[in-house]
């Protein structure tokens, strides 16, 4: 995982996600108001009323409204591939691919409803679910030539990395692994609900930036821990635990069973503790996601609106 | 930061030019993608390239130096790789050794190997994919074709692969396929490279079945179970599979640890022939004569 | 990795969904292997 794109590229600490929004933020917001600035003395006929209004809603938008507005776009993005009935994998290529070309461009730029499509059209292609063009813009009620003009952009803002790594494969691979490491203490049918739950509410983590502090088995067990905690903590324990007076012995014993390799459990150099509190922090983050209401985002695009089209005041 | 000196070949989809990384001096190689080709937009050729090349860096395996945009077209920067197992193979003034073709096989199965266990499969194997670094390093390229190892209910084309080294369950036209195929083009290489010929050459998709069952014999529901449930199976000629002692005849070099490897990479039912740690793990890379060091190559 | 974090136990796994693809001709005819699938699924579990 550390030699994928996904974690050289695309992985953050909340610090270093903030700076980078607020640079791009504020990089963006000194040539908007630049430019408003040029259109305003390039206009001396305006009245003080049509300059009240420009001062007033022509205003650049913050770091935080961007924020909130690409989410808001981004459950479009999800509901658009829902429409069109798109694979699980591909729908949450497309949002990955969407999120992160904002982190590269600024809404005031260019309006996320450009890369909407453009981003589920290049998903598409990059997940073997090839939908031609003129099929795509019939199907999204579109034009050929919107989608196609924004694809390079998406493309060179994702730095050409398009190999997704999501959550979905690791909850198979825990949903194998808790049945052999609990051998014969789960309930086959409850362990099917409990894949389903999980399933829906890693969909949900795509939207929120999760996917850039946590690796994707680190979300998957902190689904798993939402949606069973006692399960989670069980397996865990038996899985990377070891009681302390067990401690001792075992790493002496690991030292011997290093020398001979056998097929026995080998100690895991994971700490279990840290493990559970980035787990927990996971968990945290999942459970504490706001959305934008439909009128906030109306204001939002109205501010984005009159930026790029000042004189319309 | 990049030349573009000589220009080395125009593909479909590409136009490919040698030339330099300016602030290091080295020798790398220009992949320009033509966009406007494709009304579908970007070139799922270049797309695959680069959405594998970009998580792979393996000593067996190209290297994707850099990506660009430049007027409007996708620039793969690669690293560059003058020759290729294809050239050496039908170059008869060349002449190599067993402890040569054993160190080719290692590079690529090591290659292979690496592909596989990131689960991507390759699906188009041939020696004039196999490319040679100056210092004697095999390395894999044209991911043209590749794509991720497929999840359970995916259909999968069939219609991958370069014919001759297409594996019996491609030419059955089965849409379930796994890493199995790329193993058997390794296969048929290895065969090439100690008979300096081309061992399954089929003229045509139809042919290429003949081919491949009258040198290997028909697969049958006993070795291959459910392999008649193929819809073209009835149509095919059955043959007899060859005699360990038919082997050594068509491979006289070989040694029986090399016929043992040829043969596990050759099996008809993709579900039993060998994977790539199987491979690597033979008797064969383990008896005499050691692999060629890459930089003692021919 | 010489020691990945987990053991494929194929016959531990009770998968209702791999099993059944399993029993499917064309699926065995393809030479499908349902290891191939778990030690995927667990090695991106596990990486």
């Amino acid at each position: 995982y550390r030699h994928s794109s996904q974690y050289r590229l695309w992985s953050f600490t909340k610090e270093q996600l903030e700076s980078r929004r607020r640079a791009l933020n504020v990089k963006v917001v000194d040539k908007v108001n630049e430019k408003l600035q040029d259109i305003i003395s390039k206009h001396n006929d305006l009245s003080q009323e049509e300059l009240n209004a420009i001062n007033e809603k022509a205003v650049p938008v913050t770091m935080e409204e961007e924020l909130k507005f690409v989410n808001f776009f981004a459950k479009k993005v999800q509901s658009f591939c829902h429409s069109l009935n798109l694979p699980t994998e591909v729908c949450a290529t497309a949002i990955s691919f969407f999120r992160r070309f904002f982190l590269v461009n600024s809404t005031m730029e260019i309006h996320p409803k450009h890369i909407l499509l453009a981003s589920i059209f290049l998903a598409c292609k990059s997940e073997n679910y090839f939908i031609g063009i003129e099929a795509f813009a019939k199907k999204t009620k579109s034009q050929p030539t919107t989608i196609l003009k924004y694809e390079f952009d998406v493309l060179e803002s994702l730095q050409f990395t398009l190999l997704n790594h999501h959550p979905y494969r690791p909850l198979h691979g825990f949903f194998l692994d808790i049945q052999y490491i609990l051998h014969g203490k789960v309930d086959l049918n409850y362990m099917g609900q409990i894949y389903t739950n999980c399933k829906r509410r890693i969909t949900e983590t795509l939207l929120t930036d999760v996917v850039y502090h946590y690796t994707p088995p680190q979300i998957t067990l902190a689904c798993l821990l939402i949606d069973d905690e006692a399960l989670t903590l069980k397996y865990l324990e038996v899985k990377f635990g070891s009681p302390p007076e067990e401690q001792k012995e075992s790493e002496t014993e690991g030292m011997k069973r290093e020398e001979t390799p056998s097929d026995t459990k080998l100690p895991s150099n994971l700490k279990l503790q840290t493990l559970t509190a980035l787990i927990r922090e996971c968990q945290a983050m999942i459970l504490n996601v706001e959305t934008l209401s439909k009128e906030e985002a109306t204001k939002i695009d109205a501010k984005l609106h009159y930026c790029q089209n000042p004189m319309l005041l | 930061d990049y030349t573009k000196e000589k220009k080395a070949g125009e593909g479909t989809y590409a136009v490919v030019y040698l030339g330099t990384k300016k602030s290091t001096g080295r020798s790398i190689a220009v992949k320009e993608i033509k966009t406007s080709q494709f009304k579908d937009g970007l070139d799922m050729s270049a797309l695959r390239e680069v959405k594998f090349l970009q998580e792979l860096k393996h000593v067996n395996v190209i290297e994707l130096v850099d990506v660009f945009m430049a007027n409007d077209n996708l620039n793969l920067v690669l690293e560059f790789l003058p020759a290729d197992l294809e050239i050496i193979i039908k170059d008869t003034s060349i002449m190599f050794s067993p402890a040569d073709i054993k160190s080719w096989i290692l590079m690529t199965l090591r290659g292979v190997h690496h592909c596989h266990r990131n689960f991507i499969l390759h699906r188009d194997l041939k020696p004039n994919n196999l490319l040679l670094a100056p210092d004697g390093q095999l390395k894999i390229a044209d991911f043209g074709l590749a794509r991720l190892m497929a999840s359970p209910q995916e259909i999968l084309t069939s219609n991958v692969v370069t014919r001759w080294y297409r594996a019996p369950e491609l030419l059955f036209g089965a849409k379930h396929y796994t890493s199995a195929v790329d193993i058997w083009s390794v296969g048929v290489i290895f065969a090439e490279l100690m008979l300096r010929i081309p061992y399954l050459p089929g003229k045509d998709d139809v042919d290429q079945i003949n081919v491949t069952f009258r040198a290997l014999g028909t697969p049958t529901d006993a070795d291959w179970p459910e392999v008649s449930s193929f819809s073209n199976y009835n149509k095919i000629q059955i043959y007899p599979p060859p005699s360990r002692e038919e082997l050594r005849r068509r491979f006289i070099a070989a040694t029986e640890n090399a016929l043992e490897l040829i043969s596990g990479m050759m099996i008809m039912n993709p579900k039993k022939r060998w994977d790539a740690v199987k491979c690597l793990q033979s008797q064969y890379f383990q008896e005499l004569p050691e692999p060629t060091l890459p930089q003692d190559l021919p | 990795d010489l020691h990945k974090r987990y053991e494929l136990v194929e016959n531990e796994y009770n998968d209702s969904f791999i099993r059944d693809l399993q029993k499917k001709k064309e699926y065995i005819a393809s030479g499908f292997r349902a290891d191939f699938i778990y030690d995927r699924m667990l090695t991106e579990a596990f990486m």
